[in-house]
């Protein structure tokens, strides 16, 4: 009889669902991954820049090497090499961390006409519940620039939109800001984490970043011009956010 | 250690042979303990069960991996336990308890003895992509409960 019931079983295991039946397991997956349903991204486009950063990350995450990061020093700043591998800091981030998240740039190309600064606005408001923010990052890449400007220096910044007027400029908060060379390429990392935290607690003060470049003089400068990408940029190197989270209690299962 | 089988012992009267109790059970106590009646094929073991998130129709959303392997433990957790399996301490006395009273008190379970985690990367609705650690989804290995 043992026989005959293994048989049975492994005959269920392998025979194709019915619909109701897939319905059902489909619904007890999503149940164990803690999903209410299914998400429906619109057309998500796999090859932009923050997808492909997540997936070196989730490769990375599933190296047995990946812990041994965690004890490394943190990574220069300007990322060279492949345009999305995270960075060891990320690797420290990420043998730390029950969720990643990175976040889609809401402005479109049009919406951003300033020759002298980038603007970008995230929806920080749509995480799930019981995680908490550990770490987050705005990651900006830097192309190499071949003109006249290779051995001059730049001044970068990176502001958080406090308050916006219609009649002047907005209200800013500096939060980073750094030297970079025209002859540097890669990703450039500042550092979000307090930004994030506020703006997760008060989405409605979620105005948005405002990047602005200066030369060596102190003139403002296209960001175009030294290099740095923006929301018009090749998709593989458009502006994003990723954050690190921790879960705050125990994930408890509702009962159905 | 039943209270009342001592005292129905001592009302009986004494016999110079040994009457082995009647119930199966003592028949295939002797038998599992000889090591004759144990199909290694009853065993507590670990079978795969492929969850194919492509087979779901959830590429659309679900980045990485493809499915995992998140298998299933079954069979039967015959006496003696750790001839052939993962057993735990509490398996062997649910086992001597179950021999002594079967009727009240089940057999140690086939369960997961040993369990891992997996990492899921999917879009949200918004297209925005999470890396999700999700802990004890895989089983490692099986044994007796």
């Amino acid at each position: 009889n043992f026989t005959m019931e293994s048989d049975l079983s492994s005959a269920f295991v392998h025979r194709a669902l019915r619909s109701q039946e897939r319905r059902e397991v489909q619904r007890e997956i999503l149940s164990v991954l803690g999903l209410p349903r299914r998400p429906r991204p619109h057309s998500p486009e796999r090859r932009t820049a923050a997808p492909i950063y997540m997936l070196e990350l989730y490769n990375a995450a599933l190296e047995p090497a990946a812990s041994g990061f965690s004890r490394a020093a943190a990574a220069p700043v300007l990322a060279p090499a492949p345009p999305s591998a995270p960075t060891r800091r990320d690797q420290r981030y990420l043998s730390d961390a029950d969720m990643v998240m990175s976040f889609v740039n809401m402005v479109e190309p049009d919406e951003d006409p300033h020759m002298f600064h980038q603007f970008h606005r995230f929806d920080l408001s749509r995480i799930p519940e019981g995680e908490a923010v550990t770490a987050a990052e705005f990651r900006v890449y830097k192309d190499f620039v071949h003109e006249r400007y290779e051995n001059e220096t730049f001044h970068v910044s990176v502001y958080q939109v406090l308050r916006e007027y219609d009649d002047r400029d907005s209200d800013l908060f500096l939060l980073d800001s750094r030297v970079i060379w025209a002859a540097e390429e890669g990703w450039l990392v500042f550092d979000l984490t307090a930004t994030s935290n506020h703006w997760i607690l008060h989405p409605g003060q979620n105005l948005g970043l405002l990047l602005v470049l200066e030369s060596a003089d102190g003139d403002r400068v296209n960001p175009r011009v030294a290099g740095l990408v923006g929301n018009q940029g090749p998709q593989n190197k458009q502006p994003f956010i990723v954050a690190f989270f921790r879960a705050t209690g125990v994930r408890l299962r509702s009962v159905r | 250690s039943a209270p009342g089988h001592k005292q129905r012992n001592q009302n009986r009267p004494k016999t110079p042979k040994h009457t082995p109790p009647s119930s199966q059970e003592a028949l295939r106590l002797a038998e599992a303990a000889e090591n004759v009646s144990v199909d290694p094929k009853q065993g507590c073991k670990k079978h795969e069960l492929y969850v194919s998130f492509r087979e779901l129709g959830w590429q659309d959303w679900i980045i990485a991996p493809e499915g995992y392997a998140a298998y299933y433990c079954e069979g039967e957790c015959a006496f003696p336990l750790n001839s052939y399996m993962n057993a735990t301490n509490h398996a062997i006395v649910q086992t001597l308890v179950h021999f002594i009273n079967p009727d009240s008190v089940p057999k140690p379970c086939c369960a997961p003895t040993q369990l891992h985690g997996i990492s899921v990367l999917y879009f949200d609705d918004s297209s925005n992509v999470i890396l999700k650690k999700y802990r004890n989804m895989v089983v490692r290995a099986c044994g007796c409960h």
